[in-house]
């Protein structure tokens, strides 16, 4: 497959996991990711903490996930399911 | 873009609460429940809400300092990004506050320097989860996720205040028993308190409260007269210490006979059921008994239970089962009582989990040199047993259950990976403390609690169908 333009690493797919932006299911199954799926959960995360939404893993973006923070989810387990539930699973 | 409401809410608005963490590392207890007093009482000051602190592991909303893992599948991360955690309501461990005990925890104001965090700041935010309240994107609202400390002086940001009395009610205004008529500056100066502060005029008047809840018992009157909220003793003003008296201990809680709420989220039992008492020697009857273990081996199933087994093969269940255990499996401590979790590995060994210990055997003779601690698998001194054990046919990896955690074992090192445990909730609809689980040669994943299952769906990681079918029926075909 071609190589993804958008390099982002586990410990940021763990953390887009760990609060909701990512299927936390897919830690599980192994589901692949686009990379628009990526991009996608990267906006939210910046949406929601108030940086310029690119998409991209940017420096203002980094310097948020190095930020103290609770560890609840921010995308409640409910909308995770109605957002992913109806994903057609990729094998 | 505003706050966000988990669903589960408390039956009653007059809650209890109690540090369980009597010497938190570094930190005076009494600052600590000053500050967690302090965190509560922003909640109580805008609704309902009342909180009384006991001395008890009854009470509504447990506090606890914990670090790294500490049971309950969402470990700590020493000092940095992790502060706290807590859980929505509900029964069992709902409610619940845990604070990251390798964090700087500041127990007075912000101190200039920017090191350490406010406990009262982050306390207030995690009791904001145990009320029910989930993160806000509102920036500078209190449930906002990423840290911020707190002013001296602090009121309740209008998207929290919203939020917490569409839960349970706001408090009732000593101007609401007035009749409302247009405030006029010149002849009611001072006829009674200056509205809110933080309600601005153009603040749209807050919702009505909800249909009040049932009406809460009155509050029984105090057998004793109600102390104020314990406050640090003054600086002693002479310079020769002087000992200090400890704080005073809080009132020991006296379990309040509470009509059992109508509508609580399915309870969640603690996470280390004590196991039902087992009659020896009694065989268990086939169409009536939950299982302890159950695992494909040699592409038959074995499902056991206290100290027998069924086996389960092409033509279904075998005749002249369930056998004992024993007759099967060699050197099995004499004062078995009961299996916990079976698995058969992908080089064709049995694994039997016994309490702390596991046993290996190469088909029915016990490999040398066990049984072995389950720490030798890497899993935590304070595990006192595995609910259930398989190797998942999805990912060809072994997976152990115990109470609200799993963790995936790497058998090619032989230790459990290290980004577990990880929350039993990952494996949506199945809950928790399971009793068994294993992969059948459908290569479906099937999950057994009690006397029911559920057929699981790995590509969605959920259960086919909430409702678990009954085991005896589908199983051993009563």
């Amino acid at each position: 497959a071609p190589r993804s333009h958008l390099y982002v690493d586990d410990r940021v797919q763990n953390y887009l996991m760990r609060y909701g932006y990512l299927p936390q299911s897919d830690k599980e199954t192994g589901n692949l990711r686009t990379e628009e799926q990526l991009r996608d959960a990267l906006r939210e995360l910046q949406r929601y903490g108030h940086i310029p939404v690119t998409g991209e893993l940017d420096e203002e973006t980094r310097r948020l996930l190095q930020r103290p923070r609770c560890a609840v989810a921010d995308v409640p387990y409910r909308e995770q399911t109605l957002r992913w539930g109806r994903r057609k699973h990729r094998h | 873009k505003r706050y966000s409401l988990q669903g589960n809410v408390w039956p009653t608005t007059n809650l209890t609460w109690s540090l369980r963490t009597m010497e938190p590392r570094d930190l005076d207890p009494g600052m600590v429940r000053y500050q967690l007093d302090r965190a509560l009482r922003i909640w109580s000051d805008n609704s309902r809400l009342t909180f009384r602190e006991v001395n008890s592991d009854r009470a509504d909303i447990l506090v606890y300092f914990h670090r790294l893992y500490h049971g309950d599948g969402f470990p700590f991360d020493g000092r940095g990004q992790i502060l706290a955690h807590a859980f929505f309501p509900g029964e069992g461990r709902g409610g619940d506050a845990h604070f990251d005990e390798d964090e700087i925890w500041l127990l007075g104001e912000e101190d200039a320097s920017g090191q350490g965090t406010s406990l009262f700041a982050v306390a207030a935010h995690e009791f904001g989860h145990s009320l029910g309240l989930q993160h806000s994107s509102v920036k500078g609202a209190l449930m906002y996720p990423w840290y911020q400390g707190l002013s001296p002086n602090y009121k309740l940001p209008d998207d929290d205040r919203v939020a917490i009395q569409q839960l349970y009610g706001a408090k009732e205004r000593l101007w609401a028993k007035i009749p409302t008529y247009p405030y006029d500056r010149d002849r009611d100066r001072g006829a009674w308190p200056t509205p809110h502060p933080t309600a601005p005029p153009t603040q749209p008047p807050p919702p009505p409260p909800p249909p009040t809840p049932p009406p809460t018992p009155p509050p029984t009157p105090p057998t004793r007269p109600t102390r104020p909220p314990w406050r640090p003793p003054k600086p002693p003003k002479h310079d020769k210490p002087r000992h200090r008296q400890p704080p005073p201990p809080p009132p020991t809680y006296r379990p309040r006979t509470r009509p059992p709420p109508p509508t609580l989220p399915p309870p969640r039992p603690s996470p280390a059921e004590p196991r039902t008492e087992r009659p020896q020697e009694v065989k268990p009857d086939t169409c009536n008994t939950n299982y302890d273990a159950i695992s494909v081996i040699r592409r038959e199933v074995f499902i056991f239970k206290d100290k027998y087994f069924w086996r389960i093969g092409d033509r279904g269940l075998e005749e002249g089962y369930p056998a004992e255990i024993q007759r099967f499996w060699y050197s099995l401590p004499r004062n078995f009582t009961h299996v916990d979790a079976v698995y058969e590995r992908l080089d064709k060994k049995i694994v039997f989990f016994i309490g702390r210990q596991y046993f290996v055997y190469d088909a029915n003779t016990l490999m040398h040199g066990y049984p072995r601690p389950l720490t030798d698998l890497g899993l935590p001194e304070t595990l006192d047993r595995v609910d259930a054990a398989m190797v998942w046919g999805h990912n060809k990896k072994t997976y152990f259950y115990s109470g609200t955690m799993y963790w995936r074992f790497d058998e090619d090192v032989g230790k459990v990976e290290l980004d577990y445990p990880r929350d039993m909730s990952m494996w949506r609809g199945v809950g928790y403390n399971v009793d068994a689980v294993f992969q059948w040669k459908d290569g479906k994943t099937y999950f057994f609690k009690g006397k029911g299952f559920w057929k699981f769906n790995d590509q969605y990681m959920r259960v086919e169908s909430e409702k678990p079918m009954q085991s005896s029926v589908f199983w051993m075909g009563c």
